[in-house]
């Protein structure tokens, strides 16, 4: 696991970001206790077309459906007014996955909780808001395993 | 790599 120095962090975010240390000390909580999540600038395109390098928070959460815990794939954007505005998620389906859309969940991926939708500083941070994810993916996986490729079908020959 | 966990899913929904 890449380990990420809060002076690292801080580096990236220091172009945009209005609430810098605000943003650092969340990331920094969420990577403590969900090792398989890390930081990444990369670009956002947003639904205009325009793109802006923005962080995300990218890997895996485990999540415990009937019994077996699944890493399931999720990507969370910040915007550079985090922690005032939620953050945009997505569950990130492998080839081998697909999504199953659902009431929190498009056929994007993105993800819809009603924590998200009642977001607001400080009572709601990234820490919280992927716990709610867990205990609501467990209920409702976003996404499945494809089916394994069934041999084509042998029309019968005489 | 990084060694982060392996993404997985829940067998086929049906």
């Amino acid at each position: 696991m890449a380990v990420v120095n809060e002076g690292a962090l801080k580096k990236m975010l220091s172009k945009q970001y209005k609430y810098r240390d605000l943003t650092v000390r969340e990331i920094n909580n969420v990577i403590f206790h969900y090792k398989d999540l890390k930081p990444v600038m990369d670009a956002y395109v947003f639904n205009d077309g325009s793109s802006r390098e923005l962080m995300s928070l990218a890997g895996t959460v485990p999540v415990s459906y009937r019994g077996n815990v699944y890493n399931i794939p999720i990507c969370l954007w910040l915007l550079d007014s985090y922690p005032y505005n939620p953050p945009i998620c997505f569950v990130k389906p492998t080839s081998t996955m697909m999504i199953k859309t659902g009431k929190h969940i498009d056929a994007n991926g993105k993800i819809y909780l009603p924590y998200l939708h009642e977001w607001k500083h400080p009572q709601s941070d990234l820490y919280s808001l992927i716990q709610v994810m867990i205990v609501v993916f467990g209920e409702e996986p976003p996404v499945f395993s494809r089916p394994t490729t069934q041999p084509p079908f042998q029309p019968f020959q005489a | 790599l990084n060694g982060g966990a392996v993404p997985s899913a829940p067998p086929t929904y049906t």
